[in-house]
């Protein structure tokens, strides 16, 4: 299988659960 | 104060480990015939549209001080790709997001509908180039 | 393939927050007079006392096919200190272990208790500095 390149992503990935 | 910088991997690493085993899946996602499992609190962690419908479904049963009871079986629009969903419940759990041309289109709606705005964005930047 | 190197701080600051909020914590722990609340697939996930605890508890009720129902309430031995118990849930969310003289000790033995063997040997490197 062809070797996929992967690119690290630093910024934010999901959703922030706000402090209470 | 010790801070242990692959803590977080190592937990989610075990967690998707726990997920592949059905140990302490609590929900099950159903799209078309397709059913996943999945860690209902790593779902709600993880999509805007989990947490709402959590948030939802606990004012629905108005029952006070936070609830226990996880979501059972969520069922999403069998307009959704079972593929591009069971995709992204493995991007939850792993970090890691393969997009190509030609599943980006239905990671994108899948993203969309799940409130996973972080991705949704990253497919349209993937579309653009 | 995206790797989103921040994914798994983020999850776990989302379970915290849950957790805070009592939202999915579907497992109590007892201590003393004290009771903690959490998430059976993070304890499960940090701790090999909670993973063979429930494997075990799979085996007692021989439920096949994985199973779903989390541990309801764990009593701890009241002989842990309640506080260095609240101390390593915290750690299990967050990867920060704060440590003192006079607490080393205690956290050492609820890490013992709790099978976390790399939170053990980091009391124990901190107990001979």
């Amino acid at each position: 299988e062809g070797i996929v390149p992967t690119v690290k992503e630093p910024g934010r990935s999901i959703h922030l659960i706000p402090r209470d | 104060v010790k801070e242990f910088t692959r803590h977080s991997d190592d937990v989610l690493l075990n967690l998707n480990e726990l997920r592949h085993r059905g140990i302490l899946t609590d929900t099950t996602l159903v799209v078309g015939s397709v059913q996943l499992q999945a860690h209902s609190a790593v779902l709600v962690a993880c999509s805007g549209f989990f947490y709402s419908l959590y948030s939802h479904q606990v004012m629905l049963q108005g029952r006070g001080g936070g609830s226990r009871e996880p979501l059972r079986t969520v069922s999403l629009p069998s307009s959704l790709d079972p593929s591009c969903v069971s995709l992204l419940l493995d991007f939850m759990y792993t970090s890691r997001l393969p997009l190509t041309p030609s599943i980006v289109s239905g990671v994108l709606a899948v993203a969309a509908y799940l409130q996973m705005d972080h991705v949704a964005d990253t497919c349209r930047d993937f579309m653009q180039k």
